[in-house]
């Protein structure tokens, strides 16, 4: 899918 | 990582350190929001659970315990070491408002239906709007310290930042996080009726008008 969760960010 | 990123997380931590500071050296908590600061903290434990499962990077790491840290000082700081410059009175909004739709939204819309999954999304859904009832007990008193309107324009300024990294992020990794997106937006617009006034008026210690 084209998103998804960013799983670096604070 | 980019520059809005970075100095979205510097925000948000100077936004953190400043309130942090501001009731340690006043020893003080007139005028600010205990119950946004208990949601704060909420956000937090259950945002960054992740320290236990993965390592991301140091920069990462430290910045999440130091989040922690300084929000569970804060509260501590408010509800017990200075409890007794803690603004009850005018500190009133519901809260239970905000927690039980967020907590339900989180299970209906997130984007995998497992345990730190659904804890990540409530953290998401539920920071959009924790910074609520500090913004309802600034209109109800009527006035903001000068430094409370410095935690708040750093406070609301890192989600704005955020937004801008998510479109850098979209433009040069093609992706996005539309839970993450959808809140930030939300968040964001909470404070610009309150930006207006920090940028317009300098709020520098002038009665906010009610």
């Amino acid at each position: 899918k084209q998103w998804s969760r960013w799983k670096d960010e604070l | 990582m980019n520059i809005f990123r970075l100095t979205g997380d510097l925000s948000h931590l100077a936004a953190i350190v400043i309130l942090l500071l501001k009731i340690w050296k006043t020893r003080s908590c007139a005028g600010i929001s205990g119950k946004s600061q208990l949601l704060f903290a909420l956000v937090f434990t259950t945002r960054y659970l992740d320290l236990f499962t993965s390592f991301i990077s140091l920069y990462n790491t430290s910045m999440k315990l130091i989040y922690i840290a300084c929000s569970y000082a804060t509260v501590y700081l408010i509800y017990m070491k200075f409890k007794a410059t803690y603004d009850g009175n005018h500190d009133t909004f519901r809260v239970e408002f905000l927690v039980v739709p967020v907590g339900g939204l989180s299970f209906l819309v997130n984007h995998d239906f497992s345990p730190l999954e659904i804890l990540w999304t409530f953290s998401i859904y539920l920071e959009s709007v924790a910074i609520l009832p500090q913004l309802f007990m600034i209109s109800k008193t009527g006035e903001a310290e000068t430094i409370t309107t410095h935690y708040l324009f750093f406070q609301g300024l890192y989600r704005a930042l955020y937004l801008v990294n998510w479109i850098w992020r979209f433009y040069f990794e093609g992706f996005f996080d539309l839970i993450a997106v959808v809140a930030g937006v939300v968040q964001t617009i909470l404070y610009c009726d309150f930006f207006y006034l920090y940028i317009t008026k300098g709020m520098s210690g002038c009665a906010l008008p009610a």
